[in-house]
């Protein structure tokens, strides 16, 4: 979970930053936040009350701007991009990064087809630089490129900030990881126990086996 | 003697100042150190051995170097005089290096970049230089042809954060975490031991030479048997290792784009590093495709998943209890 | 704690561990 240690910093500056500011220059630090290179979470900032108080004033796109690198991707920026502000190019470039991460989210084993769409590269050699540069060596997923079956296997990957329906489903998760893993214990118990008593029983077995050489020895 | 051994002393002094270091050090090297008639004293040997040595190396003859340093070597361990040791320390660190021995040469260099005094006897030693040492361990290090030993070498020096404040620190950086190192910081990395370079690695210890040719540049523009140069055998089985971490498969092309190296090269450079069972992996030439091998099993990869997973568990437990949840 | 909830989803995506054929094989 490094980079949640690394952006743990971050995240609390821009916080207390954006508190005590209003319009424009809290419009600012939103721009600042969604373009710094170490940043990939946004959840905090947008709770700060300042910022909600954006809706409805003319920094109201900025909002959207954070709501969108809260939860979004580059496709939906596209889709979007005549209600918003023209992203400068680490804006861009960040919101193709956590668009990797949200792809992650559903599968892991991602097509390049898929990821070139969804990212608008227009080559192999291009979107694999950009996973290996701006992804895995900026410590937001790890995971392999498989160049034959064109795609990228993904081992790890950061959390993007959530959605509130999407609580429903990791408890869901959480539920059948919970009840996999007490059935797991109680199998490898029951095996234990199950090794146990064969256990015993051979070394009953055993004992009669040698009583018995040893009365066929006394016979003779 | 007496009187050859000051002619001969006098020549040399001469051819030194001519930069004619060769003809320096055979004039110094007729003077019978062992034998002869009054016997000459240790330190006075010691320093003939390293002056004699210091000399061939300003013309990278590491062989004539070597013959004296060997004989020193018998003699320094007696030596009260630090400057005198000090100074075969350097000429050892630089006949490792010339003859490509590129980690002990690192280590030395890493020992000489250590030293903690500021001044020993009437000479003064400046950060500049040991500064210049510890960037000739970097430099070594990373010639070194890969393996267990460069690796902890590596760790020591990316964790001395003396080294976070030397130019070459990125490609340290990169070379630590086996991440690819692209041609614009190869080329960048190459410049570093260019002929300005030279007089910026020389170790400028007051106490040691007056000048002292690097020879990294060499090292770097000398073609291996296989004609590439030590520097870009050694970035390119980086590369190849670093790419086998992040790639199960990929097209020599693509390799070669990626490395921004012919893909011939790419092949030929994977092949034998795979021979040398230095890179786990196998080459299909019909489809020009190098499949890379973990090194460890995929059970074992499933108990390492398992095991982070585990961890990763732990840290969001940390953290909730942390946070009084 | 929006920290701790990133963490969590990251680390629900953690399983399957690992897939691929030759884990079946070593697996089975």
């Amino acid at each position: 979970m490094d980079i949640e240690q690394k952006q743990a910093e971050l995240i609390e500056q821009f916080v207390s930053r954006a508190e005590n500011l209003r319009g424009g220059s809290l419009a600012n630090v939103i721009v600042e936040a969604t373009s710094h290179p170490s940043l990939f979470a946004f959840s905090e900032i947008l709770s700060v009350p300042s910022v909600a108080e954006l809706q409805g004033t003319e920094y109201s796109v900025y909002l959207d701007v954070l709501r969108l690198f809260a939860h979004g991707t580059w496709s939906d920026y596209k889709s979007n991009a005549g209600s918003l502000p023209p992203l400068q190019p680490d804006q861009v470039l960040k919101l193709k990064q956590l668009s990797v991460l949200t792809l992650a989210e559903t599968d892991k084993v991602l097509p390049y087809d898929q990821l070139m769409q969804q990212l608008d590269v227009s080559n192999v050699r291009e979107l694999e630089d950009f996973l290996i540069n701006e992804c895995m060596y900026a410590g937001i997923v790890r995971g392999k490129l498989d160049q034959l079956r064109r795609c990228f296997e993904v081992q790890f990957a950061a959390g993007r900030d959530l959605r509130p329906e999407q609580i429903g489903s990791m408890l869901q998760t959480l539920t059948t990881w919970l009840n996999t893993s007490e059935n797991l214990l109680l199998s490898i118990q029951e095996k234990i126990k199950w090794a146990d008593t064969m256990g015993e029983l051979d070394k009953k077995h055993r004992k009669e086996i040698e009583e018995r050489v040893e009365d066929v020895k006394k016979t003779l | 003697e007496e009187q050859v051994l000051v002619i001969r002393e006098k020549l040399a002094e001469l051819y030194e100042s001519e930069q004619q270091w060769s003809k320096a050090a055979q004039m110094l090297s007729g003077i019978d150190l062992d034998a002869g008639i009054r016997m000459l004293d240790e330190t006075y040997k010691l320093s003939k051995c390293v002056q004699i040595a210091r000399l061939y190396l300003e013309d990278d003859d590491a062989v004539n170097a070597e013959v004296f340093i060997n004989k020193a070597s018998f003699l320094v361990s007696n030596s009260p005089h630090e400057v005198l040791s000090l100074q075969y320390k350097v000429c050892y660190a630089r006949i490792l290096d010339l003859k490509r021995k590129f980690l002990e040469a690192a280590l030395r260099y890493y020992d000489i970049s250590q030293i903690e005094k500021r001044q020993i006897e009437d000479e003064l030693i400046d950060e500049e230089a040991l500064e210049q040492a510890l960037s000739a361990a970097v430099t070594c290090t990373i010639l070194a042809a890969a393996g267990p030993q460069r690796s902890r070498v590596l760790a020591t020096l990316y964790k001395d954060e003396r080294c976070s404040k030397l130019k070459i620190y990125p490609i340290l950086q990169k070379v630590y975490l086996e991440r690819i190192l692209r041609k614009p910081e190869i080329d960048a990395f190459s410049e570093e031991l260019k002929p300005h370079q030279v007089t910026n690695i020389v170790l400028t210890f007051q106490i040691l030479f007056s000048r002292m040719k690097s020879n990294f540049i060499l090292q770097q523009k000398a073609l291996l048997p296989d004609n590439f140069t030590v520097l870009d055998r050694a970035m390119i089985e980086h590369n190849l290792l670093s790419a086998s971490k992040l790639y199960t498969n990929i097209s020599f092309e693509e390799l070669g784009t990626l490395l921004g190296i012919a893909p011939q090269k790419a092949e030929k450079i994977a092949s034998r590093m795979i021979c040398e069972d230095r890179m786990r992996g196998s080459i299909d030439q019909v489809e020009a495709v190098i499949h890379f091998e973990d090194v460890t099993e995929e059970l074992q990869q499933w108990d390492h998943q398992i095991v982070s997973l585990c961890q990763a568990l732990n840290d969001v437990l940390d953290g909730m209890a942390k946070k009084g949840l | 704690e929006n920290s701790l909830l990133r963490q969590v989803s990251s680390l629900l995506r953690r399983l399957p561990a690992i897939e691929s054929v030759k884990f079946q094989d070593d697996f089975l």
